[in-house]
């Protein structure tokens, strides 16, 4: 594991954690897209599914249960929790997500490492983290203002991404044969989403005033 | 040879 991977790692961590943060201290969902946050689920879900039958190390079997269950907590807050439901705009919240998760079945069905049920669900987890964020992005541009938690989860989800890409860069270099297409071409698309994110945070950020992202 | 672990990366 490399200083990239790592912080790449805890920056992912980081940002669900924010997010819970919020939830907690706000009882509220506002600007959360519950969308995205059943996709990301379901991203965990199907890609850990090696959980039982792959052991890497005693750090990957944590974090990957931390990731599934943080996932879990948060989508049960945003549809169970009597007051964090309240605040559930579902109205905003309109992206048709399920479109995504067909492509992304779809396309796993074609495009995998191996015709295998676990490396199916692997290529359908890493297709579908790839786009997740979209629902969440488009709810973000809808409401326009985007308070400080939010616009910080964002941000710490796009940077794991960003730092990810460093660290296959660092592997492609020193690991010999280090050769992941679906995983790297899946993740720069992914990175690239969040480029326009991105340039009005560090604007805003720049200016020391509130994220607003234009109409 | 050793068969490389696939998916290492979280």
């Amino acid at each position: 594991m490399n200083i990239f991977r790592l912080a790449g790692d805890m920056t992912h961590l980081l940002s669900i954690l924010v997010l819970l943060l919020k939830i907690y201290a706000t009882k509220s969902c506002s600007g959360v897209s519950r969308k995205t946050q059943e996709l990301y689920a379901i991203v965990f879900l199907a890609r850990y599914l090696d959980l039982f039958t792959d052991f890497i190390s005693v750090y990957n079997t944590f974090m990957k249960i931390v990731f599934i269950a943080s996932s879990l907590a948060i989508v049960w807050c945003i549809r169970v929790h009597p007051m964090v439901k309240r605040s559930y705009d579902k109205d905003l919240d309109t992206f048709r997500h399920y479109l995504l998760v067909a492509a992304s079945f779809l396309l796993a069905l074609f495009l995998h490492e191996k015709f295998t049920f676990l490396e199916i669900f692997w290529a359908f987890s890493i297709y579908l983290e790839a786009v997740a964020i979209l629902p969440q992005l488009v709810l973000l541009q809808r409401s326009g203002n985007v308070d400080n938690l939010t616009g910080q989860y964002v941000f710490f989800l796009g940077a794991y991404r960003g730092l990810y890409i460093l660290n296959w860069i660092y592997r492609y270099l020193t690991e010999p044969r280090f050769t992941r297409w679906i995983a790297c071409v899946s993740g720069v698309v992914q990175t690239a989403l969040y480029a326009d994110f991105f340039y009005y945070y560090f604007i805003s950020w720049k200016n020391n005033s509130k994220l607003k992202l234009p109409a | 040879g050793v068969e490389r672990k696939y998916h290492d990366e979280l």
